[in-house]
């Protein structure tokens, strides 16, 4: 097989522009809807039709002639069709040829539609003159299946379909697209706890709670914004979130699972299980002072190099050998650039030093550390220093990147 | 057997359409015999034919099959 790019997303939609003279609509779709099942069926993928405005990949006939396509097709016979790889979208069919669906005459329209998708998949063609994205099409058969390079091929570009999605979307075409479940109810970052913090990418604090997530800045939490608005694919609900400098990677845990993110692109062949660490984790965070990754739950922790095997047998470890002062089963934890960690649990914060030592006249309440109607920042009475509640002010980053984001 | 100039054209036109042979930078439009032959070799051993660089008929059959209108990656010089 040949990757010739990938989807961002693996839930896609489609839509039917036109139909071929020799075929009714409901054969059209059924044949363009079974086409995309091949796919769907062994990659964590999912199409949903629809009938009007945009969609991922648009499916059309054109001649000789078209407004649309520099890549005009010659007659019967020789180009059947053509599509752009993702993510354009566009999988055009000569309508000049004889499209049929359960016969072995003409050309069968599954069949090629099915190829087709794949290119528009990220699938270029194959060696194997047996597989369905071999250049030549090989006729009409009535128990076609995918040949193991096809299977391949998608699974290398989307991963592997996940056996739990067998029951969630085992529906016939058109496949369902996931089940947009209402988001939860806004919580108040001003009297809320928090299921996980993080500095983000471009020095970014972020803060989740249920479905949502927002910004901590000097002036106050930012705009609310579903979590999945943000990391396509991720749940609500996190048990924990980190980003490391050090990889540019960010890693989301929830339940026995790992979502992995560059930027707000989710990683191929993401989310995975966790196996080497346990599941329901509290919290995480990166230290940069050793620029290794820490995991928590209950009072152990697991300290993760990313970028070597590491040897987690002998973890966990307990937290109090080395965040002195922190309380067990934390809800998150951060660091900041200058190796400072926070710790929260339910309303409270806790500041760790470089010597992560809980420093004086800690814990505080949350919303302090939200600076929810405190505009004068956090100073430690003792020594007079100001120290940064969040980590923007001292990265002088405003908001604005996340709306920069968002657009 | 040589072949005629307007069946040479149309096994240039897809050895080109297809990506076997890649137009020569230098924008001459004579083809070396050698990278013809080339071309018609990988594209022999991806269709799974007898290897011989000649245009035989079961090669002129393949090529009047039906198809897709996208490149077949095949030949490692234009897929690089």
């Amino acid at each position: 097989y040949l990757l010739l790019g990938h989807w961002r997303k693996k839930h896609l939609t489609f839509r039917i522009l036109n139909v071929p003279s020799t075929l009714s609509l409901p054969a059209v779709r059924a044949a363009l809807h079974r086409a995309f099942k091949y796919w769907s069926s062994v990659a964590p993928l999912t199409f949903r039709e629809v009938k009007a405005g945009w969609a991922d990949i648009r499916l059309s006939f054109h001649g000789r002639q078209s407004p649309y396509c520099s890549n005009t097709f010659d007659g019967p016979g020789k180009v059947l069709a053509h599509a752009d790889i993702p993510e354009l979208g566009s999988v055009h069919f000569d309508k000049d040829e004889f499209w049929t669906e359960g016969t072995y005459q003409g050309v069968n329209l599954r069949i090629i539609a099915a190829h087709e998708v794949g290119h528009a998949l990220g699938l270029g063609h194959s060696r194997y003159t047996q597989a369905l994205m071999a250049p030549v099409y090989a006729g009409y058969r009535p128990y076609f299946k995918l040949h193991p390079d096809d299977v391949a091929g998608i699974q290398a570009l989307y991963g592997k379909r996940r056996p739990e999605t067998d029951e969630e979307e085992e529906t016939e075409m058109p496949t369902v697209s996931p089940v947009t479940t209402q988001p939860g109810p806004m919580p108040n970052p001003c009297s809320s706890d928090v299921d996980a913090v993080m500095l983000g990418p471009r020095g970014k604090t972020y803060a989740f709670k249920g479905d949502y997530v927002w910004t901590v800045t000097d002036s106050g939490p930012g705009p609310l914004f579903q979590i999945s608005a943000l990391w396509e694919g991720l749940p609500g609900n996190l048990d924990a979130a980190v980003y490391s400098p050090r990889t540019g990677r960010t890693h989301f845990f929830k339940g026995n699972k790992v979502w992995r993110y560059v930027d707000f692109k989710m990683s191929p062949g993401f989310p995975m299980k966790l196996n080497r660490v346990e599941p329901n984790l509290d919290a995480a965070l990166y230290w940069p002072v050793n620029q290794k990754v820490f995991l928590f739950k209950g009072s152990g922790y697991w300290q993760w190099d990313e970028l070597a095997r590491t040897d987690l047998s002998r973890y966990p470890k307990p937290i109090k050998g080395l965040f002195t002062g922190v309380p067990d089963q934390p809800s998150a934890a951060m660091s900041w650039q200058d190796g400072q960690v926070y710790f929260f649990k339910g309303k409270e914060y806790w500041r760790l030093n470089q010597q992560l030592r809980v420093a004086k006249g800690y814990p505080r309440n949350v919303t302090h550390w939200m600076h929810c109607g405190l505009q004068t920042p956090d100073t430690n009475s003792l020594t007079g220093d100001v120290t940064p509640l969040t980590t923007d002010r001292v990265l002088g980053t405003t908001p604005s990147t996340m709306d920069s984001t968002l657009d | 057997r040589a072949l005629g100039p307007t069946e040479k054209e149309a096994v240039l036109d897809y050895l080109l359409q297809y990506g076997y042979l890649q137009k020569p930078l230098e924008g001459a439009d004579d083809f070396r015999l050698e990278d013809i032959t080339e071309a018609l070799r990988t594209f022999q051993e991806a269709s799974q034919l007898p290897v011989s660089g000649q245009m035989d008929d079961a090669t002129r059959a393949r090529m009047k099959q039906p198809r897709c209108g996208l490149e077949d990656p095949f030949n490692q010089k234009s897929l690089k």
